[in-house]
């Protein structure tokens, strides 16, 4: 399962701090990439179980609370 | 540094036999993605690695491989 971040919703200025090492490892990646569509980010698995660890939780819960707060892209 | 595969001449009928797993390589990564742009595709450094190792050689070695036989994209 694929989890795309909604780029607008993670650069809003309202945004849970918490969720400030989402957004930096977003903004890390784009810079890699050189993908400047700037509305969404897919990420790899990996990185989603990279993020769970940093998160204390395991990668479903996480992308639960991704989604509660609305940063997953609508499809 | 990024391969660059050129789908193209990778699909030509009198490609090298021996470059059959690059050309088959790359379509299963095309399915995996639905990326159809169909001219050219990009592939991780540890696929490289992997390839290199079927073919017995080192990632460098190949990218030479792969520039003789004409099969990198051109910038
Ligand atoms: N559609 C698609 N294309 C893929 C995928 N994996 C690799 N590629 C293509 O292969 C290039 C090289 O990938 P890399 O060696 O892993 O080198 C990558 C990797 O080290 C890092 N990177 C980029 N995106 C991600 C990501 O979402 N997660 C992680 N962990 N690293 C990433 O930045 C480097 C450059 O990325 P790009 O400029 O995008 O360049 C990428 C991209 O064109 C994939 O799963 N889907
Ligand atoms: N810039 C960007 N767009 C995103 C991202 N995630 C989703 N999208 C958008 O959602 C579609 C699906 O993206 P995908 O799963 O990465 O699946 C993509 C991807 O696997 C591959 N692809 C397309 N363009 C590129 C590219 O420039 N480089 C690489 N490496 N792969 C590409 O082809 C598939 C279909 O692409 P599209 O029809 O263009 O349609 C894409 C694109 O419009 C993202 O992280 N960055
Ligand atoms: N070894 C290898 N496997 C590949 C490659 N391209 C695609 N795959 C496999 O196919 C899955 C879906 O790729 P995607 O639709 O492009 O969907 C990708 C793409 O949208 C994005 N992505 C991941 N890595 C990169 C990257 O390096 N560059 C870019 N531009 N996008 C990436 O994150 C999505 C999920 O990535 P994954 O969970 O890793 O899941 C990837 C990965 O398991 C490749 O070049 N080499
Ligand atoms: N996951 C994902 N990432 C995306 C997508 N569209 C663009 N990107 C990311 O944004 C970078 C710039 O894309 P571009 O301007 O469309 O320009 C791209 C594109 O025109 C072409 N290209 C190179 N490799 C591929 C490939 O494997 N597939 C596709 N479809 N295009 C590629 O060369 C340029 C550089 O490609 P990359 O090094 O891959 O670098 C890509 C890739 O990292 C997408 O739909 N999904």
């Amino acid at each position: 399962a694929k989890v795309m971040l909604d780029l607008r919703r993670l650069a809003r200025s309202d945004l849970d701090p918490e969720l400030q090492p989402v957004s930096r490892f977003a903004h890390t990646i784009q810079l890699q990439r050189g993908d400047f569509n700037g509305s969404v980010l897919t990420i790899r698995g990996e990185d989603l179980r990279a993020l769970s660890v940093i998160y204390g939780t395991d990668p479903d819960e996480l992308v639960i609370r991704l989604e509660d707060e609305g940063v997953l892209a609508e499809l």
